[in-house]
């Protein structure tokens, strides 16, 4: 079962998290150990990549309109800095002292908060594009609820020129979304929902127009006519729904999964 | 998108780090 909800969030960390386990193990097995090689090098490296990633972290932060993108994403980056300052102060210890017991444990503890950190940080960025997701499935959401109250053709026109492109938008970002998922049952739900949606959108613009039809001809049947649309409405509706609660699960047990 | 990037810059750099650390230790098991 994977522990990362998105493939590219999956690609990043998974091959550290196994290190660092591996690590974790070895140094448990080893007890007092070898000797620590110099990791002055190696733990430069991670500074220099700490403080890129700070630096874009901040401007992802001031170019950013997410109130809670810019709330979270500040706490995530001083983790990973503090994650990098434990490192450099093993590296400085197991310098005088290879076999130093607490210079490993910082060492360990320095690669965790790297990982949980940059995990943070990722899952901040992730949570931040799943919001503009649902506010795409939520621009369509509002169209719709504006069918019931469609009565010309001129106004048929101008709902389908406005829902048009929302739908295909938001259709293209939960299809893209629901590739990019670790766990095949959201990803399932997603794309089942997106294809209703789309098998519905174009009966609800026929019973549009048979409801204007009905109305402006005089005929029997508005009434069913109108329940008929604001049932298909309603529908492509509870699908949207659903998209925008599964986007939003980012772990299984949400989902009351294992 | 940058900040992936940076992100993974970061892994590189630990896994590195991680790997250097480990070699001493395996060695010894």
């Amino acid at each position: 079962m994977p522990v990362f909800h998105t493939k590219i969030i999956e690609s990043i960390l998974e091959p550290v998290a196994q290190q660092v386990s591996r690590l974790v193990i070895l140094h448990e097995e080893a007890e007092d150990g070898n000797a620590m090689p110099d990791l002055a090098r190696p733990v430069q490296a991670v500074s220099l990549a700490v403080n890129n990633l700070v630096k874009v972290g901040h401007e992802t932060i001031e170019s950013s309109e997410d109130q809670v993108l810019r709330h979270d994403m500040p706490g995530a980056l001083h983790r990973v800095e503090t994650a990098a300052t434990l490192l450099q102060q093993a590296s400085d210890m197991l310098r005088a002292d290879p076999y130093s017991g607490p210079a490993r444990k910082k060492l360990i503890e320095g690669s965790r908060g790297i990982l949980q950190g940059t995990s943070a940080l990722l899952l901040c960025f992730d949570e931040s594009e799943v919001r503009k997701i649902v506010k795409e499935c939520k621009k369509v959401l509002d169209y719709l609820g504006v069918a019931e109250v469609i009565d010309t053709m001129e106004d048929l026109v101008q709902f389908l020129r406005d829902i048009s492109p929302a739908l295909s938008r938001a259709a293209r970002e939960v299809a893209a979304r629901a590739s990019e998922l670790t766990h095949p049952p959201h990803a399932e739900t997603l794309n089942r929902c997106l294809e209703s949606v789309k098998q519905l959108a174009p009966v609800l613009i026929c019973s549009m127009k048979i409801y204007i039809h009905i109305l402006t001809e005089g005929g029997k049947g508005m009434e069913e006519a109108a329940e008929n649309r604001n049932y298909l409405a309603q529908r492509m509706a509870d699908e949207i729904h659903e998209i925008i609660r599964v986007l939003q699960l980012t772990s299984y047990v949400e989902d009351g999964g294992e | 998108e940058m900040i992936l990037e940076a992100a993974k810059s970061i892994i590189t750099a630990t896994s590195a780090l991680v790997r250097a650390a480990s070699a001493a230790q395996r060695e010894l098991i």
